[in-house]
């Protein structure tokens, strides 16, 4: 019966956008820039059959199947980031130093189960 | 949430949440490949260039300039020629355990405008050597503790002047300690006849406009680099 449940495309695993703003946190005084960024996250099912869309891997496959005959022991595959990308950050240090640094899996791309 | 926040900051390669009393502006080369960064990489971008930096190419993936924290030094007995003497330190000690320092540009900025010299092709000396004993407080000894590390002549058309200090930094880094540097700029010989005449302090005049300076610091975090070379 679980196969029945319609879901919706927009319930789908994918990115969604989420916009960090370093005031928000409480960082802007040492922050420089950017004062925010688009960082997204992952949110959404990832139901059987699993599409070529849904980036799946082969372990959530299994879990699908897995899934499909013990739904209350073993869950759905969870929607996870597999393609971020960096961003650099200009603040400055405690001694008033202006620093660049580079950060990688800042920003989702991508989602996959 | 001071504790999570603390711990969140550590991920970051921060061991605190930093607070700047005198902010200064950022340095144009920062702004310049800040903005370079800005526009999206290429989708085929090899995980390893965030553990390069491009515009020097050497690994890194933290770029500091820190500010001079030296003083004038001002000699007893005067010395003909010599038109600035001053002692140079930059505070490495707030680098992170873990950081491997691979480069270091001493930048020596000048605001003068050539156009409105009285000397227009005057030469100048610069000698910078490297401090090698503490200096006794209230004292400018610049006896034999110090050791010559450039000397190089220079015309006051020059806006800035580069440095490559990446051994004694990195040395600073591992083995000793850091005294700094003494910077010295004297009339070039050229320019002593003229001095006789003129007078040393009328020579001297161009290099009123020294501004600052400044060291460019590019080191590369192990913890952060390591990350994308195990996912490679």
């Amino acid at each position: 019966s679980a196969y029945n449940v319609p879901i919706t495309p927009s319930n789908l695993c994918k990115p969604r956008r989420l916009y960090i703003s370093f005031s928000d946190v409480g960082w802007e005084n040492w922050i420089i820039a950017p004062q925010g960024y688009m960082a997204n996250y992952c949110l959404g099912e990832c139901p059987f059959p699993l599409t070529a869309e849904l980036n799946s891997t082969n372990h959530a496959i299994l879990q699908t199947m897995v899934h499909s005959l013990d739904p209350e022991g073993t869950p759905q595959p969870c929607c996870v980031p597999v393609r971020l990308s960096p961003i650099s950050i200009l603040y400055y240090d405690n001694s008033d130093n202006v620093v660049l640094r580079h950060y990688e899996d800042m920003v989702v791309d991508e989602c996959g189960c | 949430l001071s504790l999570q926040e603390s711990l969140l900051l550590k991920s970051l390669g921060l061991s605190a949440k930093p607070s700047p009393k005198i902010p200064v502006p950022v340095p144009s080369v920062l702004w310049r490949i800040f903005q370079k960064r800005k526009t999206p990489p290429a989708t085929n971008r090899d995980p390893a260039d965030g553990c390069r930096v491009e515009e020097f190419n050497v690994p890194g993936n933290i770029i500091r300039v820190f500010a001079d924290q030296g003083h004038f030094i001002h000699s007893a007995q005067p010395q003909p020629l010599l038109c600035l003497q001053k002692r140079l330190y930059f505070n490495l000690s707030v680098l992170e355990e873990g950081e491997r320092l691979t480069m270091a540009q001493l930048e020596i900025k000048f605001s003068h405008n050539s156009y409105h010299s009285p000397w227009p092709g005057q030469g100048f000396e610069l000698r910078l050597y490297r401090s090698c004993q503490v200096p006794l407080r209230g004292t400018p000894s610049l006896g034999p503790g110090r050791k010559l590390l450039v000397e190089q002549s220079f015309a006051r058309l020059h806006k800035s002047l580069l440095f490559n200090l990446s051994d004694v930094a990195k040395d600073w880094t591992t083995n000793s300690r850091n005294l700094g540097l003494i910077l010295e700029i004297a009339v070039s010989g050229d320019g002593a006849s003229a001095a006789v005449s003129a007078g040393p302090r009328s020579l001297c005049a161009g290099i009123d406009s020294f501004l600052d300076t400044s060291l460019l610091v590019v080191t590369l975090s192990q913890q952060q680099c390591r990350a994308s070379r195990r996912r490679r």
